[in-house]
């Protein structure tokens, strides 16, 4: 199965 | 003091429709450079960007530097259905400190003036920053084709595969009842500019995404006759509406992931 990412794995705060 | 004016008030009616079933509440800012928001769905799955820059205003006042003006979209929604598809919009505040906006609706023939006062709220957001990406795929196409895909699948399927090669886009799904494949070829032998499938690849790219996601971000659909996806295997999808000569809505999708 696959499992759903989020986008503050990839976007970082500023 | 904050004062907007945008002679095209359908852009803002249709912006809000397209964002209030993803975004609850959200801060929107108001800068020399326009009038934006940046915003995430509660699973932080989806990210919403949007900028309606200033010179697309016919007078555009923000003296407060950067002023953040906290909005339930619900709320803002309610408002703005009261205004008219051919109604000027104009918005006023204080600046900051004050705890109300106002929304103000004339009709193109001036005889009907209307104002909404609304109650700002306080709302702690994280901003993100959305690194310059160099995409893999960027495909623009039809909008209403787009919508209509996700539509289609998501009567299948809860997710959906999008495959970009030398052949085209693919939009593949799966469910109990069976599977359905969608490809769309490059297409630029069409009569209207806005009609065509333009496809740049630099690689083959292949990423799995929620429909529901999707579905939601094309309520974007009236904004724009196109939409481009802009895809990296290693990225969230970047989907884009350009709003005509004022800037864009972008709904950035976090994939799912193999485990």
């Amino acid at each position: 199965g696959s499992k759903q990412s989020t986008i503050t794995k990839f976007f970082s705060k500023l | 003091m904050l004062e907007l004016r945008l002679v095209q008030g359908s852009l803002l009616k249709k912006v809000i429709e397209s964002l209030k079933d993803l975004v609850n509440d959200a801060n929107f800012d108001c800068s020399s450079t326009g009038f934006s928001l940046q915003a995430m769905d509660s699973s932080h799955v989806a990210l919403m960007s949007l900028l309606l820059r200033s010179d697309g205003f016919e007078h555009y006042r923000c003296d407060h530097g950067n002023f953040p003006m906290g909005m339930k979209l619900e709320n803002l929604s309610k408002i703005l259905k009261c205004a008219g598809n051919d109604d000027i919009i104009t918005i006023k505040a204080d600046g900051p400190g004050n705890d109300t906006v106002t929304f103000m609706f004339e009709s193109p023939s001036q005889e009907k003036i209307a104002d909404y006062e609304m109650k700002l709220m306080d709302i702690d957001s994280e901003h993100l920053g959305i690194p310059e990406a160099e995409f893999h795929a960027i495909v623009r196409m039809p909008s209403s084709e787009f919508a209509r895909i996700c539509k289609d699948l998501s009567s299948i399927g809860d997710t959906v595969v999008i495959s970009v090669t030398k052949e085209g886009i693919k939009f593949s799904t799966k469910g109990d009842i069976g599977t359905a494949n969608v490809v769309c070829r490059q297409n630029t032998t069409v009569d209207k500019p806005e009609d065509a499938t333009i496809i740049e690849m630099q690689q083959p790219v292949s990423l799995t995404f929620a429909l529901r996601y999707m579905n939601s971000f094309t309520k974007a659909t009236p904004l724009s006759n196109t939409v481009t996806i802009s895809l990296s295997s290693d990225l969230p999808v970047v989907v884009e509406y350009k709003i005509a000569e004022m800037g864009y809505i972008r709904f950035y999708l976090a994939p799912k992931i193999e485990e």
